[in-house]
């Protein structure tokens, strides 16, 4: 069966989409099929993955343009990693989404034939920085969240807006099944902030929190210019073994797979 | 007479809330009297400046609950700067205000009065990561705007996203007065990454790029926690130097004042 995970947080730059781009790529290095769905306008997952972003080819397109997203989906340079790209119209969606009736269950709609066809393992969203109907679209339609937050103040204030929301979008009812897979606490640097950051929200989510750190690392903010994931960028660097690790545990918590 | 300046960049995590804030100080230590104005339901504006949000008191609170904008504005431990909070609640002002007819000069009526009073030389509007309404509203009522920019290479491919939409709203008819009145680099590093995306963007842009550059400090990463700018936090180190050299130009720009 299909697992779809969204990679989710309104506070912007937090490394959502570096967390998107490399446990596709970790998790198809480990033999498992990924479909990453860009539902961001700015479209980093789809250049981030070698993928140019093309005018009129993204989920909205598969929606309002009729066409089947089967035809959307395209293959990147990274074995078993697929990508449904994004582009700069999809900004569109937010106003005309907001203005149907029921403006939650756009993307469920449109994912139900990937997700009955089963070729994929895992399908990650990676959301736009926003509250809006985008993201709740991604939270309705997901098995679980992945919430990738950097080790700073305004990071940590805002993690209680996401956490509220995914229980809000649980139990209205909109999706009974969504539940926090994980926190994976990013661009850890040796410093007292890092440092309390990571205490602080180690001690309010226990459970939650992955045990493995991303460091910052300059090399995180080189390979999207290669359009590659940084463990294919610098295979052997510090953040590309976090990912590995990372990847890792994520399997851990889905045993089944 | 008030000059309005939005600080905007759909790209999260550059830098825009922490030069609001500081730019806002700055301005306020040189005499003039600054309003900032904040538009993200993160709130993070509010409390950089040490305002406590709270839920229900925020711009769109003026509009929904038919508040006097003059009741909502906040003054703060900084002379001469004051704020209009935000909460979280305004996520949903989105939704609402796509539904309105004329739904991008709601900003605009609501600080229509604020303006008329001359009571501020800046009115300074910390815009959320996002394309969406609230943006819009920000550019439509703005006479200018600052991007920040990270020395980062997904920040890089998206300032093309930003000043297409600046370019849509001026001429569009929707704000004939809005230009880009500067890009400040933020967070930058000794890298070759840095050096390199401040060298193509002076090159695409080299009369827009203010000369100031914003170095990456934990300094300023700390300061939020104390609900204070980096400049009042930290008034010696290399990022309050820089912010206090940002201030000066951006005066230079505006040579009225
Ligand atoms: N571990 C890391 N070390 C250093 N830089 C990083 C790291 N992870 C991500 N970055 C860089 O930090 C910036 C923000 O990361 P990213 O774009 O992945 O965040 P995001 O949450 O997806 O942002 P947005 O909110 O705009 O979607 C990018 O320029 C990225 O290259
Ligand atoms: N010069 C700097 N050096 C180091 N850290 C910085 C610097 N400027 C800002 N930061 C930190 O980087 C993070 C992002 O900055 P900030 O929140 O101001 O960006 P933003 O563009 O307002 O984000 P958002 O898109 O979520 O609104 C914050 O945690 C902030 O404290
Ligand atoms: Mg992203
Ligand atoms: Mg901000």
């Amino acid at each position: 069966s299909t697992n779809i995970v969204s990679i989710a947080n309104q506070k912007g730059g937090v490394g959502k989409t570096t967390t998107v781009v490399n446990l596709a790529a970790v998790l198809a290095d480990m033999g498992r099929t990924v479909l990453v769905v860009d539902l961001d306008p700015q479209a980093n997952a789809t250049s981030g993955l070698g993928v140019e972003p093309r005018s009129g080819v993204s989920i909205y397109s598969a929606v309002s343009g009729n066409e089947d997203i089967a035809d959307i989906i395209s293959g990147t340079a990274f074995e078993r990693v697929n990508v449904v790209p994004s582009e700069v119209n999809l900004a569109g969606a937010e106003v005309e989404l907001a203005r149907m009736a029921d403006h939650l269950h756009w993307l469920d709609g449109v994912l139900a034939k990937v997700v009955e066809s089963e070729v994929f393992d895992y399908i990650l969203i990676d959301c736009p920085p926003s509250l809006g109907v985008l993201m709740s679209n991604a939270l309705a339609a997901s098995d679980s969240v992945i919430v990738p937050m950097q080790c700073e103040y305004y990071a940590m204030e805002g993690l209680s807006i996401i956490t509220n929301l995914v229980n809000r979008i649980k139990n209205s009812g909109a999706n009974p099944r969504l539940d926090i897979e994980g926190i994976v606490m990013t661009m850890f640097t040796r410093t007292r902030l890092s440092e309390d950051v990571v205490g602080q929200v180690r001690e309010h989510y226990p459970d939650v929190v992955y045990s493995t750190m991303i460091p910052r690392s300059v090399r995180a903010g080189e390979a999207p210019s290669y359009g590659m994931p940084v463990v294919e960028y610098a295979p052997s660097s510090p953040v590309a073994a976090a990912y590995r690790d990372l990847g890792k545990e994520f399997l851990k918590r889905h045993k089944a797979f």
